[in-house]
C-alpha cells in the first residue's frame, strides 16, 4: 500500500497546476524511492517529469510500486477543497480502484476527506538520455516568466541565443520585433535572483512561446529556474523544489 | 520554412 503524508498541500496544488494545461490523464508511480511522473502532451511536443521523492513526505511509505491512474482536471478539483496550509495524506491500497485523500488543518480542528476514482493509463514511458548539456542557464523563475510572456506578445515563437556575451530571447512577428538579453549577475545576499551562464559552446535553438509560457505555471514552485540547452536537442526547464522537481523537455523548432 | 519537431524524435521509447 501508499501512505504518503506532505506537510504542506500547496506543494501538490502549484504542482497540479504547473502541469494541468499540458497533461490530461497520467500516471503517478510510486516507489520507495518516492512519487513520480512522466508524461507527454497531447501533441507530443512536450515533456513533463515529475519526481516527489520520498523524503519530502514525512511519513513515507510505498511497499510495492504502484501506478495510480490519474485525470489530472479531477485531482486539481479534489485539491482545490484543501487550504494551502492544510497536511494532506495520500492512501492507497495494493491494487487499488480509488485514491483516498485527507486534508487536515494545521491545529487539526477540521480534517476532510475525499476519495477519487483512479483509471486504467496505458502510458508510453521515454528514455531520457543523460546529456551534458552545451549551455545551463540558471535565472530568476519570475524573469523568465516575464520574458516569455513579454515575447509571447510579438511572436508565436522564441529564439534563445546563449553565447559568452549572454543569453538573447529574441521573437519576430507581424507587429515587429523584440528581443531581451540577460547578462550574467551574482547576486550573494540572493542567490535566486543571480542570473548565472555556464557555456561550453554557443547554442542557437528555436522555441514555441505557447509551451514555455505554459511551463511558467510552475513559477510558484521555486525562486530559480534552470534552462540547459544543447543544438538540435530539446530544451530541458527545470524548477527544482524542497523534496524534488519539475523538468519540463521542449523540442526545438527546426528548418524543414 | 521552420517546423515544430516531436519530442519522440529524440527520446525512445523505454
Amino acid at each position: 500500500m501508499l501512505e504518503a503524508r506532505l506537510a504542506q498541500a500547496a506543494v501538490l496544488k502549484k504542482t497540479l497546476d504547473a502541469i494541468k494545461e499540458l497533461v490530461t490523464d497520467a500516471n503517478f508511480d510510486c516507489s520507495d524511492g518516492g512519487i513520480s511522473l512522466q508524461a507527454m502532451d497531447n501533441s507530443h511536443v512536450a515533456l513533463v517529469s515529475l519526481l516527489l521523492r520520498a523524503d519530502g513526505f514525512e511519513p513515507y511509505r510505498c511497499d510495492r510500486n504502484l501506478a495510480l491512474g490519474i485525470n489530472l482536471n479531477s485531482l486539481s478539483k479534489v485539491l482545490r477543497s484543501a487550504q494551502n496550509e492544510d497536511i494532506i495524506t495520500l492512501k492507497a491500497a495494493d491494487d487499488p480502484d480509488n485514491l483516498s485523500l485527507t486534508f487536515e488543518s494545521q491545529n487539526q480542528d477540521r480534517i476532510s476527506e475525499y476519495e477519487m476514482k483512479l483509471m486504467d493509463i496505458d502510458q508510453e514511458h521515454l528514455g531520457i538520455p543523460e546529456t551534458a548539456y552545451a549551455a545551463v542557464i540558471t535565472m530568476p523563475a519570475a524573469e523568465f516568466q516575464r520574458i516569455c510572456r513579454d515575447l509571447s506578445g510579438i511572436s508565436e515563437s522564441v529564439t534563445i541565443d546563449a553565447s559568452k556575451d549572454g543569453v538573447k530571447f529574441a521573437s519576430a512577428g507581424d507587429i515587429g520585433n523584440g528581443s531581451v538579453t540577460l547578462k550574467q549577475t551574482h547576486n550573494p545576499e540572493e542567490p535566486a535572483l543571480s542570473t548565472s551562464i555556464e557555456l561550453s559552446e554557443s547554442v542557437t535553438l528555436t522555441f514555441s512561446l505557447k509551451y514555455l509560457v505554459n511551463f511558467t505555471k510552475a513559477t510558484p514552485l521555486a525562486g530559480a529556474v534552470t534552462l540547459q540547452m544543447s543544438n538540435d536537442v530539446p530544451l530541458l526547464v527545470e524548477y527544482k523544489m524542497e523534496g524534488g522537481y519539475l523538468r519540463y523537455y521542449l523540442a526545438p523548432k527546426i528548418q524543414d | 520554412a521552420i517546423k515544430q519537431s516531436e519530442i519522440k524524435a529524440y527520446f525512445g521509447r523505454k
